[in-house]
């Protein structure tokens, strides 16, 4: 079982 | 002032084209190098990043930095009034809340004037690391339309595995599965660079929203590396681009 990641947890704001 | 001619409404209508199905506002950040414009989706998600240089347009001027707040699925109104060859001209003065757009038919004898209200959006940035991707590939924009297509009759789910032999996209799903393998080609239209597989499962929704570019370019670059969002880039002639990146599903 998979679930979506977001990509603020990839990115972060400026 | 700012002020931009392009000689055809028709690349215009395809990059709106590219991002209205993701995005339904959004600012284009304009500035004397050109126009950018960077998104999340709704359910942030995705992320969508485009630029385009000053000289692709035949005329452009922009005095100050300034943003525009749009909507587009009311730019897409105004941009489905017009003809694909018409010369088109966007305008807006310093603190208007109005974009003008002139359309000039080809054999210039018709001028059609729009006026868009413009939207003060509070739109955030992210800062988008540098990534070194493990995996790039090169393919026909169409081939990847088609078989996102493809893979999302099956299942809401499309693992991307990525080895030295080629790109492996895979759907499974309660009515069964497929497998879809694409190897370099000698001519050329699909290339494989791999320092190391890859393989990543992603949301077969976004992939295919993304292929909303697909009439932009002949060619799309994908990018993965692990446990980082993918990059889906679509070049807009030689003068920009658009990127998706969308989150990986990851393991519960």
């Amino acid at each position: 079982k998979s679930k979506q990641g977001s990509i603020t947890s990839f990115f972060t704001k400026k | 002032m700012f002020e931009a001619r392009l000689s055809s409404t028709a690349l215009l209508k395809k990059i709106v084209d590219a991002l209205k199905e993701i995005l339904h506002q959004s600012t284009l950040d304009c500035s004397d190098s050109g126009i950018q414009l960077q998104a999340m989706d709704n359910s942030h998600v995705s992320l969508v990043s485009m630029s385009l240089r000053s000289d692709c347009f035949e005329k452009y001027r922009c005095d100050r930095n300034l943003s525009l707040g749009l909507d587009l699925r009311s730019l897409t109104k105004v941009l489905k009034c017009a003809s694909g060859d018409d010369a088109v001209t966007i305008k807006s003065a310093d603190k208007a809340d109005k974009l003008q757009l002139s359309f000039e038919s080809a054999s210039m004898d018709r001028t059609a004037d729009y006026e868009l209200r413009l939207l003060n959006l509070d739109q955030e940035h992210l800062a988008i690391p540098e990534t070194d991707y493990a995996c790039v590939v090169h393919m026909p924009a169409t081939e990847f339309a088609r078989i996102c297509r493809d893979l999302s009759t099956f299942s809401e789910s499309v693992v991307i595995a990525c080895t030295k032999d080629g790109i492996k996209f895979s759907a499974n799903g309660e009515m069964g599965s497929v497998n879809i393998k694409l190897s370099e080609t000698s001519k050329g239209d699909v290339s494989v660079q791999v320092e190391e597989p890859v393989t990543l499962s992603f949301a077969g929704r976004y992939l295919n929203t993304f292929t909303r570019a697909t009439p932009l370019s002949e060619k799309v670059k994908i990018s993965m590396a692990p446990e980082v969002p993918l990059l889906v880039e679509y070049p807009i002639e030689d003068y920009g681009y658009i990127r998706y990146y969308l989150a990986p599903k990851v393991d519960e």
